[in-house]
């Protein structure tokens, strides 16, 4: 573990747990996409499928159940909630993300370090995370008008990505043999993603104005 | 070394 690794996960934890106390606390989810949030729930659900073949730490367990338990319950407020699914801006959140997910696992069933079934889909969950904010990022290009607490969870998660990279080229350096490409570029263009998002933030925050994206 | 070191990440 490194500072760059455990800045990345918390700030990972801290998207979640805004998204999850913004929903839970106001009992609204406008303006957060429900497909990357299932997106997010399949990614964790395929990726963390180790919890029961390998250990590694128990912070590394403990976070895995968190991420799943936090995922599926934002899934589970958006869609069943009686309050919260009325608020979910269900006409503007079209994605077709399972457009997503059949060319994320091709490519996973092409292009893996091992053939194996918990390989496959770990791969398929880093091809998978890598887009799953597109639906999210449609969303807010929509609305255009994004309150704060759905701006700071897409910015966490950008930060999240940013350690990440950091992390990586950390370990790079540090420690015999880390190379990893699927990961390295998976991880690249989900980062990428972020850089236009970013950069809106930023002159919003700058100039002290409300977060507005372009049409 | 072992080759599944990124399994260790999140």
């Amino acid at each position: 573990m490194n500072i760059f690794r455990l800045a990345g996960d918390m700030t990972h934890l801290a998207s979640v747990l805004v998204l999850l106390l913004k929903i839970h606390t106001i009992k609204s989810c406008a303006g957060v996409s429900l497909k990357t949030q299932e997106l997010y729930a399949i990614v964790f659900a395929t990726r963390y499928l180790d919890i029961f073949t390998s250990f590694y730490s128990i912070y590394n367990t403990l976070m895995k159940l968190i991420f799943l338990g936090s995922s599926f319950s934002i899934v589970w407020y958006m869609r069943y909630h009686k309050t919260v699914r009325r608020t979910y801006d269900r006409e503007q959140d079209t994605f077709r993300h399972w457009f997503l997910v059949l060319p994320c696992l091709l490519l996973a069933l092409l292009i893996h370090e091992k053939f194996t079934f918990l390989e496959v889909l770990w791969t398929f969950s880093l091809y998978l995370e890598a887009v799953a904010i597109l639906p999210q990022l449609v969303l807010l290009q929509r609305t255009r008008n994004i309150d704060n607490l759905t701006g700071q969870y897409v910015f966490l998660l950008g930060g999240y990505r940013g350690f990440y990279i950091l992390n990586w080229i950390y370990r790079y350096l540090t420690e015999p043999h880390f190379v990893h490409w699927i990961t390295w570029i998976a991880g690249l263009v989900q980062t990428l993603l972020y850089a236009d998002f970013f950069y809106y933030y930023f002159q919003s925050w700058k100039n002290n104005k409300k977060l507005q994206l372009p049409a | 070394p072992n080759d599944h070191s990124t399994k260790d990440e999140l």
